[in-house]
């Protein structure tokens, strides 16, 4: 374990909070107030009368999108550049959806089980198109216990940030200087639960959390797999190339 | 092989 100074996490916890800040697509203000607009009637049944494979292509897009915020929120962390390209790649590839679900919980309204989507706030039903009902359903599920934590916004920040820098991920060059990374991040995260005050167990909460990211996005995988195994030229000639590279 | 996310990580920080 390294031997880091109060300052030294402060100042990490600091950069990590201001990079989630500075990157995070929606401000939290902005999703509250939007929370009372869900889809009507009439546009859900436009959602679910979408051909699977349009459906499939505007999820595609959206998550994209948020992924381009999550690389930004990468490059702004202290010693993230300085890893290797190759590590910088592996910890995007398999991090950036589940740094993407982590932030979900910003845009989840638990009364109404709904989350900000294309303008709107949505249930499952309007992702009904899709044909992954038991995904959808479990993606609910993390936003919901994800936010009966009641994260606070830094606390979301650095636990985005040790997601992200997960030293366990296949394919690390530099598997060392990742876990350096991650560890600092952990104290960092530490370091924050204790000024906000948090209970003991919130660490060993957030640390299922993780788990539970593994699972949904095997999950999304093999969703992934099994659309492109019908639709391989959609996927091939319509979907976001930043998709395709990150889970093709 | 990954060229797109080699061109955002390359890409100076906004």
């Amino acid at each position: 374990s390294p031997t880091v100074s109060m300052a030294e996490l402060e100042h990490l916890a600091q950069n990590i909070s201001k990079s989630h800040v500075e990157t995070c697509q929606y401000l939290r203000e902005e999703l509250q107030q939007l929370s009372w607009q869900a889809f009507l009637q009439d546009e859900v049944d436009g959602y679910q009368s979408k051909p699977r494979e349009v459906m499939w292509q505007l999820c595609a897009i959206k998550i994209t999108e948020a992924i381009q915020y999550v690389v930004e929120f990468a490059k702004r962390i202290d010693g993230f550049m300085e890893l290797c390209q190759n590590d910088q790649i592996v910890l995007l590839k398999a991090g950036s959806l589940e740094v993407v679900f982590v932030r979900m919980c910003r845009a989840f309204d638990t009364q109404n089980n709904t989350v900000y989507f294309d303008g709107k706030y949505a249930g499952p039903d309007v992702f009904k198109a899709l044909g992954c009902d038991d995904l959808i359903t479990s993606v609910f599920d993390f936003a919901k216990s994800m936010c009966s934590l009641h994260l606070s916004e830094d606390e979301i920040a650095l636990f985005s940030a040790f997601v992200l820098l997960s030293a366990d991920r296949t394919w690390l060059q530099e598997k060392l200087q990742v876990e350096k990374l991650q560890q600092k991040t952990q104290l960092a995260l530490q370091h924050v639960l204790q000024k906000n005050q948090r209970e003991d167990g919130i660490l060993s909460k957030l640390r299922c959390k993780v788990s539970a990211l593994r699972s949904l996005c095997a999950r999304h995988s093999e969703n992934l797999s099994a659309f492109r195994a019908v639709y391989p030229d959609i996927v091939r000639s319509h979907f976001p190339p930043l998709y395709k590279e990150l889970f093709g | 092989k990954h060229k797109i996310l080699h061109q955002l990580l390359q890409n100076s920080t906004s």
